[in-house]
């Protein structure tokens, strides 16, 4: 007897293989694998003598304490029981192999050389939440709610609101301290739907990044127990956002949907010490928390691509029409961003759009200007023109000439777009009164 | 001025009255350049006193915009920034006025009107204005017989053909090393007694260019054989327009 060490996998062969086995001979084996795997094994080679139910030669697999099976002969041959590529499993970690070779190996006087079998084995992980493979009399208790398999082993789980007790399998209502983390996910009463249990005190704590904001949608069915008269005064399911009361509900009116606008919420679920209702579920999302539609001061700023809906790390750009300067009080502001912030709030106010005033235009020495808009004004696109005191001075303009409008940069500016202004430059020798001699 | 008229107000708005080394002439040339003879600023003859052009410029008034002299006092003098005396002046050469003209610029600009307007420059390519008998009209505050003028005057007097000048002024000069240069040109009348005269210097010889119709300053009072005696003697403003124009360089 060899007892084989405890691999994963490992070949058997007959005594002396490949060398035709020895007549008389008994040789047994007993594979055993870790707990959690079972045991797979096949022939890659079997050559015994043949005979009416392997009465002479055979191989005997034995495993969880059953028969699996006599083996002898060729393949091929019609008589003897050839196992072909059979595969042999085994429930548990175990499997015994015996071989028998009686006192020869003649026929007719011929002795035939036999030459044994090869056998390969490996273990083979046990799924044992496969209810299929849970065995008759496996002493492993069952997962009572979740169970989760592993090479070599597996582990149980509980529903949410629960907590797995010291046995590892069994689960026992436990929702004082349950967290959510995940952007999405369902948290129901212990049980649901079937009756919740009584004298619960279960806190579920919906904890996502800043930024985000948790919707809550009831399921159907939602049933708290509920007072005709009275708020609530057997079970209560109270939601909180940051400490901030939304709700206390009972009844079988479902609450439907609820936006928290928070990234924080508690649900506390209190019971008394009886009742049969089949108790609540929600399914929580989240999406990023909305900022106010943005709504501009006046008509001449701009939103820049202005989208319906605003969320957190959205950002708005406002900007003015030509013409006009981003203010935020007194303040000119070269650009305007925005950024929708974790607690849906914009990071910075609407800014407005006044009008560009460019100042009084630039005096023209020994001339003047004049406004050509009525009522005048320095404002975005009011035109002044230039003139020189004449006929004393004469102008002399830019390529732009002696027209100067306020430009959007808040300057004044002649159709050449330049600052430059006229200049009156003296007129010679055009008297007022010059001599002019009557009498002749 | 002899035998002129007196100036209305607005008639001659280039004119100044300047004050240096006694009382002289010039004339406005864009906002802030007073064209004059570098002999009020220079006289011959001064001899060894080494003033300098910045004493003198600290020392000159110039008086603006209107054709009485008490009522110029009264409009205030206009400061002289820098003097500009043509390189070849020579005050020591009595009888050479060859490059007798200068230029004071003002401090300040002055504001043009009705009665303070600049004359214009010769347009270089334009000699008609000194051939004989071209009408040009002199104004000054400077000796009528025998008295210093309150007022200013005026007169027509003809260009002359450079020989006629130099016939006259060899039979007048009795051996005086007197230059008439290129840079000249004469004027007036050899019987008839309109002149300029002393007090006059500096005072812009003007013609009406017909095609422009603007007034130009063709000539600088300069000097003569006494006054209304024959022909008074001009600086040749063409010639030194290049000057001009590269000190006064419109800064437009």
């Amino acid at each position: 007897s060899s007892p084989v060490p405890r691999r994963l996998f490992g070949e058997i062969k007959s005594p002396g293989y490949p060398k035709p086995y020895p007549n008389d001979n008994i040789s047994v084996w007993d594979i055993h694998v870790p707990k959690g795997y079972v045991v797979k094994l096949t022939f890659r080679h079997f050559d015994l003598e043949p005979s009416e139910s392997c009465f002479y030669d055979y191989v005997k697999i034995k495993a969880d304490k059953k028969n699996l099976g006599r083996y002898c002969g060729q393949l091929g041959s019609t008589t003897g029981n050839h196992p072909g590529r059979k595969e042999f499993v085994s429930k548990g970690n175990r499997m015994h192999l015996a071989f028998h070779s009686d006192f020869s190996n003649e026929d007719n006087g011929t002795v035939i050389p036999y030459r044994g079998f090869l056998a390969y084995y490996q273990a083979v992980d046990l799924d044992e939440c496969d209810p299929n493979n849970a065995a008759e009399n496996d002493e492993r208790p069952q997962c009572q709610h979740f169970c989760h398999n592993y090479m070599g082993g597996y582990f149980c789980s509980c529903r949410t609101g629960y907590q797995l007790q010291s046995d590892h399998h069994s689960c026992k209502v436990e929702c004082s301290s349950e967290l959510f983390t995940e952007t999405s996910g369902y948290l129901s009463s212990p049980e649901y739907p079937q009756p919740y249990p009584e004298d619960l005190r279960c806190n579920y704590s919906i904890r996502l990044q800043r930024g985000l904001s948790i919707i809550l949608r009831f399921l159907e069915p939602f049933e708290i127990d509920e007072h005709q008269q009275v708020h609530c005064p057997y079970d209560q399911l109270k939601i909180q956002a940051r400490g901030r009361e939304i709700g206390e509900f009972c009844g079988r009116e479902s609450p439907g949907s609820i936006e928290t606008n928070s990234n924080e919420v508690d649900i506390l679920f209190l019971t008394d010490e009886s009742g049969f209702s089949r108790g609540w579920k929600i399914h929580y999302t989240s999406e990023k928390i909305r900022c106010p539609q943005p709504v501009p001061w006046d008509r001449f700023t701009i939103i820049r691509d202005l989208q319906p809906v605003y969320q957190f790390q959205d950002y708005i750009v406002v900007s003015c029409k030509t013409g006009y300067n981003l203010m935020e009080g007194n303040r000119k502001l070269l650009s305007f961003t925005a950024v929708c912030q974790a607690d849906g709030t914009w990071h910075q106010s609407m800014p407005r759009c006044e009008t560009v005033n460019c100042g009084n235009p630039a005096d023209l020495k020994n001339g003047a200007f004049s406004y050509v808009n009525k009522p005048a004004n320095n404002n975005y696109q009011s035109v002044i023109t230039y003139r020189c005191n004449e006929p004393y001075y004469h102008i002399v303009t830019g390529a732009g000439g002696d027209r100067f409008t306020c430009s959007p940069e808040g300057t004044w500016v002649d159709q050449d777009n330049q600052v430059r202004i006229p200049a009156c430059l003296p007129v010679c020798g055009k008297p007022d009164n010059p001599i002019a001699e009557v009498q002749r | 001025i002899l035998g002129g008229k007196s100036a209305s107000r607005g008639s001659f708005p280039w004119q100044a009255l300047t004050s240096i080394h006694g009382r002289g002439g010039g004339a406005l040339l864009g906002d802030r350049w007073i064209l004059t003879a570098a002999h009020t600023i220079f006289p011959k003859g001064l001899g060894g006193n080494n003033v300098s052009l910045d004493q003198l410029a600290e020392k000159a008034n110039i008086f603006l915009g209107h054709t009485d002299v008490e009522e110029l006092h009264k409009l205030g003098n206009h400061p002289v920034r820098k003097i500009f005396i043509h390189p070849d002046y020579n005050p020591e050469d009595y009888y050479n006025f060859d490059g007798d003209i200068a230029l004071l610029e003002l401090k300040h600009p002055v504001t043009l009107g009705p009665t303070v307007l600049p004359i214009c420059l010769p347009d270089t390519t334009n000699t008609t204005f000194y051939m004989d008998g071209h009408m040009g009209y002199v104004s000054g505050f400077g000796v009528e017989k025998n008295f210093i003028s309150n007022n200013l005057k005026y007169v027509g007097l003809p260009a002359i053909a450079r020989e006629k000048c130099q016939r006259w002024l060899d039979s007048k000069k009795r051996h005086l090393p007197i230059v008439f240069s290129e840079n000249m040109f004469c004027a007036g009348f050899l019987t008839i007694k309109r002149d300029t005269c002393q007090g006059d210097s500096g005072s812009v010889f003007t013609v009406l260019d017909t095609e422009s119709g603007r007034w130009v300053a063709t000539g600088i009072v300069s000097w003569g054989i006494g006054c209304a005696e024959g022909y008074g003697f001009y600086t040749k403003v063409l010639n030194y327009v290049d000057w001009i124009k590269g000190i006064a360089k419109e800064d437009r």
